[in-house]
């Protein structure tokens, strides 16, 4: 473990736990896109499923269960008790064009040929373009809540720094996972635009809103 | 058999 991995850790669970209390304090889930939330639970239960297998630490496996916890948490707020606020009309990015070919290609390049370790390379391929519905939503929408902003800061940060992370592992740990790496830099490019606006406007104190 | 991974990161 080192300073940027746990960071990050942080980071991903600032934004777990942003999003469940901007949708649980407002009781509204607009502005949020339910596909990304349904693939990121996708994500951490293809994952995760090691939880059953292997133990690796008391803070993996905590922060495992508390991932996996949150996100059907999120996906019950916003298909079942606030549903009423969820804004279908413009969460209408077609997932399948990417869990189709995700799930292609995570049976043609894997580590291992195995049952979990497919599973495994799924879910990261899948969590580097889970955010896609999301990001398609803003564009549609044109503009997004500033919390909901914070939120996309912190899931972008969080895996810019697994980058650190990983350069970090690898020249002191002589370790790299070049499917873990290559996923990780494309999720991260998907957030530049997103960065990019975040700084300039957001942190300027504007709203973030998109020329329509 | 092959090492086969342990993932250790989240």
């Amino acid at each position: 473990m080192n300073i940027f991995r746990l960071t990050g850790d942080l980071s991903h669970l600032a934004a777990i736990i942003i999003l469940l209390l901007k949708i649980w304090k407002t009781r509204s889930c607009a502005g949020i896109s339910g596909k990304s939330q349904i693939l990121f639970a996708i994500v951490f239960t293809t994952r995760y499923l090691d939880l059953l297998s292997s133990f690796i630490s008391l803070y993996n496996t905590s922060m495992k269960v508390i991932y996996i916890g949150c996100a059907y948490a999120t996906v019950y707020l916003i298909y079942m008790k606030f549903r009423a606020t969820y804004d279908g009309n413009h969460d209408s990015f077609r997932v399948e064009f990417l869990v189709v070919p995700v799930g292609g290609l995570a049976v043609l390049i894997n580590h291992d040929f195995s049952f979990l370790e497919i599973l495994w390379t799924f879910s990261i391929y899948l969590e580097s373009v889970a955010i896609l519905p999301q990001l398609f939503m803003i564009s549609k929408t044109g503009e997004a809540e500033t919390i909901t902003t914070h939120y996309l800061f912190c899931l972008g940060l969080y895996r810019a720094l697994y980058i650190v992370n990983w350069i970090w592992r690898y020249y002191f740990e002589a370790f790299f996972d070049l499917i873990a790496i290559v996923a990780g830099v494309v999720q991260t490019i998907l957030y530049c635009d997103f960065f990019y606006l975040y700084v300039t406007k957001v942190l300027k104190g504007k709203k973030l809103s998109l020329p329509a | 058999r092959e090492f086969v991974f342990q993932h250790d990161e989240l």
